[in-house]
């Protein structure tokens, strides 16, 4: 789930 | 990383080194909203929190880095070296009518209900709003210096091409973000009667003047 969402963006 | 979302984070920094270099060439802020400085300082202390947590890259790292130290000096130049050119009476906007609204609707509609998580929805959503003081600012005077108007290109252009970077993303790796696209497109929306302004005033020499 989007839970582990990793935001890899500026 | 695409050549849009490079391209966005490269006029992302060139935004903020113009403005940085503007304030420190003609030792003055004027024209400059502190209080979107503010925001945009508490925009990145509040997403890239996860500096000492999540290594993705080491330009990821570093670009987190730089911006953080980028928006002190701004802060610093702006309200303490410079601090006699500040405009207080055109830089009125409430931010706390952005503050909060921000901080409810993380609340409200976020990807997991964690600290780090709504930290890092609030910082995007307040990210979509915190060129509003400045473009409040740029309307009260009625114009804006030319360097400024540069400045404003650059950090519009930045999310513009984010967008183009969510959808090659969507369309090469199936991965979207609906936050981060929706707050992308209001945040790029916001600045599209400016740069209407800059394509048909400063691009031809023209100082930027907002009609009165």
């Amino acid at each position: 789930d989007y839970g582990d969402q990793l935001h890899d963006e500026l | 990383m695409n050549i849009f979302r490079l391209a966005g984070d490269l006029s992302h920094l060139l935004a903020i080194i113009i403005l940085l270099l503007k304030i420190w060439k003609t030792r003055s802020c004027a024209g400059i909203s502190g209080k979107s400085q503010v925001l945009f300082a508490i925009v990145y202390l509040t997403r890239y929190l996860d500096l000492f947590t999540t290594y993705i890259s080491l330009y990821n790292s570093i670009m987190k880095i730089v911006f953080i130290a980028a928006s002190g000096a701004t802060l610093y130049l702006m309200y303490v070296k410079f601090k006699a050119t500040y405009d207080h009476n055109h830089d009125s906007f409430r931010i706390e009518f952005l503050l909060i609204p921000c901080v409810i609707l993380a609340l409200i509609i976020n990807h997991d209900f964690t600290v780090m998580e709504i930290l890092w929805t609030f910082s995007i959503y307040l990210e979509s709003v915190a060129i509003l003081p400045q473009l409040f600012l740029v309307s009260k005077t009625g114009e804006a210096e030319s360097i400024t108007s540069h400045y404003l290109f650059a950090l519009g252009s930045y999310r513009a091409l984010y967008l183009l970077n969510w959808i090659y993303r969507y369309m090469a790796e199936s991965h979207y973000d609906l936050i981060a696209i929706f707050a992308g497109v209001v945040q790029t929306i916001l600045y599209c009667d400016f740069f209407y302004l800059y394509i048909t005033k400063v691009l031809k020499g023209k100082k930027l003047q907002l009609p009165a």
